[in-house]
């Protein structure tokens, strides 16, 4: 899925 | 969103602008470690290259373009500003920060979640930010006295890490988010590293005296 590496935090 | 990542976003961006307003009221950058500012400025310039690739939120974005912007006008000030710059302490500042830099480039290539250019380089700076306020710890030792503002900026940007550590806790309750072990060991590593200085600080609060810290 998109959010799999996605990096929400910063 | 939850309280605990807002409040530790909230605590880094208040450090930012305590360090900010100590050298624009002060003109002064005296206790401030340039090494560990450059090595913020390497932080957040490798680990925001997803600015340009994807689009989270608008807070996101907001936020990721003010901590590089900020990194870089703060080392642009201690390196170049023609007042503040007489006030650094350089013979202080001594750690060899680039050293850190090459561990951490060495660790992120051996330990990442995937490898790519990007994914690489955020571990690189997951890493680097875990040890990046060692030269400022350093810094604060050698000279003894701390002034309110340098020890303030410390403090908020300790607080930052243990709110995102309560954060990565409610999130794994309430979502069933893993946070990535990567994250997760470093921010514990940082956190600790600033015990010490926590200790001290409260110490001096409790007391209402001039934070000192033991040579």
């Amino acid at each position: 899925p998109l959010g799999n590496l996605l990096h929400d935090e910063l | 969103m939850n309280v605990f990542r807002f409040a530790g976003d909230m605590t880094h961006l208040i450090s930012i602008l305590v360090l900010l307003l100590k050298i624009y009221t002060t003109k002064s950058c005296s206790g401030i470690s340039l090494k560990t500012q450059e090595l913020y400025a390497v932080v957040f310039v490798t680990r925001y290259l997803d600015l340009v690739t994807d689009f989270i939120s608008v807070y996101n974005t907001v936020m990721k373009v003010v901590f590089i912007s900020s990194s870089l006008a703060i080392v642009w000030c201690i390196r170049r500003h023609k007042v503040v710059r007489r006030s650094y302490d350089k013979e202080l500042d001594t750690f060899r920060h680039w050293l850190l830099v090459g561990a951490c480039a060495v660790l992120a290539l051996v330990v990442h979640e995937k490898f790519s250019f990007q994914e690489v380089c955020w571990a690189f700076s997951i890493y680097l930010e875990a040890v990046a306020i060692l030269p400022q710890l350093v810094l604060l030792q050698r000279s003894g006295n701390v002034d309110n503002l340098t020890g303030q900026y410390v403090f908020f940007l300790g607080a930052y890490r243990a709110f995102y550590i309560l954060n990565w806790i409610y999130r794994y309750y309430s979502e069933q988010h893993f946070t990535r072990w990567i994250s997760c060991v470093s921010g514990i590593v940082q956190t600790a590293l600033y015990a010490d200085f926590f200790y001290y600080y409260f110490i001096s609060w409790k007391n209402n005296s001039k934070l000192q810290l033991p040579a």
